[in-house]
This record gives structure tokens, C-alpha cells and sequence, in this order.
């Protein structure tokens, strides 16, 4: 007896995930930011951010289907940051880089953080 | 799975969500 394991399989559900998200299948929560909405999957907000976690793991916020973030939150750096959830890749660019990082630290993404502070570095 | 023979299967493991209907 033995495992066959499909090495494709994390990617394939991934991608999935990803189509479920851009089709609003299935989703269960909007996030509301600077007047912009985003469609996502709890499981996938809990299981990327700790802010996330946090959040829906209050009893209290059982039932929250839409979330409000802090103004100062920028959209665009959220955006970037919901698409590496879903796709494991992280658009880094100059012009948006700070914003990235500002966001993944308010979304406690250290890890993600950390690759931001390290690629401004690596730029100075 | 330590110990257990582990096969990598490199093809696709489940359908493909089509981008629209």
C-alpha cells in the first residue's frame, strides 16, 4: 500500500477558488473599503490573515456577512493582497509597495509583510 | 505519511471551475 499524491492538487483547489471568487459563487462575506467592495470566502480570509481570524472567530461576528475596514486601509493594496490569498502570488511594484505592506501589516500577514520590507530594501 | 510509499501523480486532481457559465 502506499500514497499517490497530486502534486498539482493545492494549486488546482486554489484556482478553483479563485474562479468561485471572480464568479461570486459561494462567497460569503463583502468586504467594504474607501467605498470599494470585495467578495471573499471566510475560510480563505481566516486561513490567510490573522486579522480575519480574529474576526470571525468571535462568536459574536457569527452571522457578519459584511465587513467595514479602516478608511486609511488602501483598496488597491488590499486588492493585491486578496489575490495572493487566492493565487500564492504577490504583485510587488514601487508605486505600490507601501501600500501592500501598511495593509498586510493592519491584516497581520507578518510573512507577507516581511517580503514587502525586504523587496523596499532591495530597492534602496 | 513518513514510512508510506508516497507516488507523485503530476496530472490534474480535480475538474476545472470554468471562468463563466
Amino acid at each position: 500500500d502506499g500514497c499517490i499524491q497530486f502534486t498539482r492538487h493545492a494549486g488546482d483547489v486554489l484556482l478553483n477558488f479563485n474562479r468561485l471568487r471572480s464568479r461570486n459563487i459561494l462567497t460569503d462575506v463583502t468586504i467594504q473599503v474607501d467605498g470599494q467592495q470585495f467578495h471573499a470566502h471566510k475560510a480563505i480570509l481566516v486561513a490567510c490573515s490573522g486579522f480575519f481570524y480574529s474576526v470571525f472567530m468571535d462568536p459574536e461576528n457569527a452571522n457578519l456577512s459584511a465587513i467595514s475596514l479602516d478608511p486609511k486601509v488602501d483598496p488597491k493594496g488590499l486588492s493585491l493582497l486578496l489575490d495572493f490569498m487566492y493565487t500564492s502570488c504577490l504583485n510587488l511594484n514601487d508605486s505600490l509597495v507601501l501600500a501592500t505592506l501598511n495593509t498586510a501589516i493592519y491584516l497581520q500577514m507578518e510573512h507577507v509583510a516581511d517580503t514587502c520590507h525586504r523587496f523596499i530594501k532591495s530597492r534602496h | 505519511h513518513e514510512g508510506v510509499n508516497t507516488i507523485k501523480e503530476m496530472g490534474r486532481s480535480i475538474h476545472e471551475i470554468p471562468r463563466q457559465d
